[in-house]
């Protein structure tokens, strides 16, 4: 499903180049469930967005099922990251002025769901991870965890074949992030890719298989053996 | 150093009332190291807004320093927020328009130093939370955390008595996050007092204590004990 083949991102400030990712080569099959750690700053969240169609690579090749991402235009760009990914944020990314069950309905909008279905399977999401008493809140009527998990609730609701996750569980308690680990492990048996950034080992554990990044570079590749 | 009586906070959406803290009573001495931990929406944050004066309470008293805070105007609250906390964000709250560098120099303004010293500290505290080379970097142009280590080293500077950390190393990974548990607890050496909210085990064990929090209430307070 994804050849990330020697990609390259390079970040500008003025005169300054920062290379966040230096030729990271990955490959992972339909249906893979995958966690992506590594040091602060080592260009996870870059090389997210660059698997997730949110930003061109300066270089290198991506095939997204079989498509190669580079030659596509933003209109078929925006398609593809509509249609085929859910991505969850880092830092959430909700809209302020609509509602929790208001963001999770925007994307099928886009997917031209009708609105009844839009409300319904938003409204399924959030009680999925546990927020049906706060659908109508709006993102600064929530906690920070509560806003995290109507970011994943908003990247599932279109049925994507492959969930991108940047620290899904970084503002949630244990328990909490158990139960969204174990939405994931459903999904991932419905045959969806899954791929996760996370720094905690507890969480990484949850997947098949731990990439390691360091420096913009893939580092460690190795298979997630049961305790 | 921190005395709360049965406080209450009522938060409104509408005609609903939202309780996030319902009547929660801790006191805390000069030089502890506390953690607290709940679940997701338990009211950890609103407690720690109350306990940082960046709110008032709907209901019961808090002194610090054996001052009554909710007999203060905004004025003297502001005036000791700036003198005697430090407080890191859950969500950050970094000033996108200005750099790494300028965000934490901000608060020593209010303070009244010098700019000599102001570049001075800010660019102590930098190093020592690993951003020696990213001062000149605005928000966007960091990752998340990298952003959070500014919002720690922005609420270290004014040398506070009381720091104030929401889920500081919530987005960092292992490596970096024991490198910011070792500065707060050279902090702790030096008798300041911490306070941080975590959901993460291995970092509450550097504190002495942890409270437990849920539904908006304190429902356990222990020793960490050495294992
Ligand atoms: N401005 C607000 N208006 C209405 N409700 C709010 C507001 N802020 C927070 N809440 C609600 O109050 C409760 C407590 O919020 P708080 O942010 O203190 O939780 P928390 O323990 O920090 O959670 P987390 O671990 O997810 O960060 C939550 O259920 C939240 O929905
Ligand atoms: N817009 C930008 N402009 C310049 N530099 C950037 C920009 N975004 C990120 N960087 C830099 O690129 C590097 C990689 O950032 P990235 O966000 O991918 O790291 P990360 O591995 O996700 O880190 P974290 O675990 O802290 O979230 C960082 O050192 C950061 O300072
Ligand atoms: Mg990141
Ligand atoms: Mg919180």
């Amino acid at each position: 499903l994804i050849q990330a083949i020697d990609l390259r991102k390079d970040y500008y400030i003025g005169e300054v180049v920062i290379p966040a990712v230096r030729g990271a080569s990955l490959t992972i099959q339909r249906g893979e469930f995958v966690a992506i750690m590594g040091p602060s700053g080592s260009g996870k969240s870059t090389f997210m967005h660059l698997l997730g169609c949110l930003d061109k690579p300066t270089g290198g090749t991506y095939y997204l099922d079989g498509v190669e991402v580079s030659r596509l235009d933003d209109d078929e760009l925006a398609e593809i990251r509509n249609r085929k990914i859910g991505f969850v944020f880092q830092t959430y990314n909700l809209l302020p002025r609509m509602t929790a069950l208001e963001n999770v309905m925007l994307p099928m909008v886009y997917a031209g769901l009708p609105k009844r279905e839009r409300y319904r399977r938003a409204q399924y999401y959030l009680e999925r991870v546990g927020l049906a008493d706060r659908m109508h809140h709006y993102p600064t009527q929530l906690s920070g965890g509560e806003q995290q998990r109507v970011a994943i609730a908003r990247a599932l609701c279109n049925d994507p074949i492959l969930i991108l996750g940047d620290e899904p569980t970084g503002n949630l308690d244990t328990r909490t992030g158990e139960e969204i680990m174990s939405l994931f492990q459903d999904l991932h048996r419905e045959g969806r890719t899954i791929v996760l950034v996370t720094h905690e080992p507890d969480i990484a554990r949850h997947c098949e298989r731990i990439v390691r990044f360091r420096d913009g570079k893939v580092v460690g590749d190795e298979k997630v053996t049961e305790p």
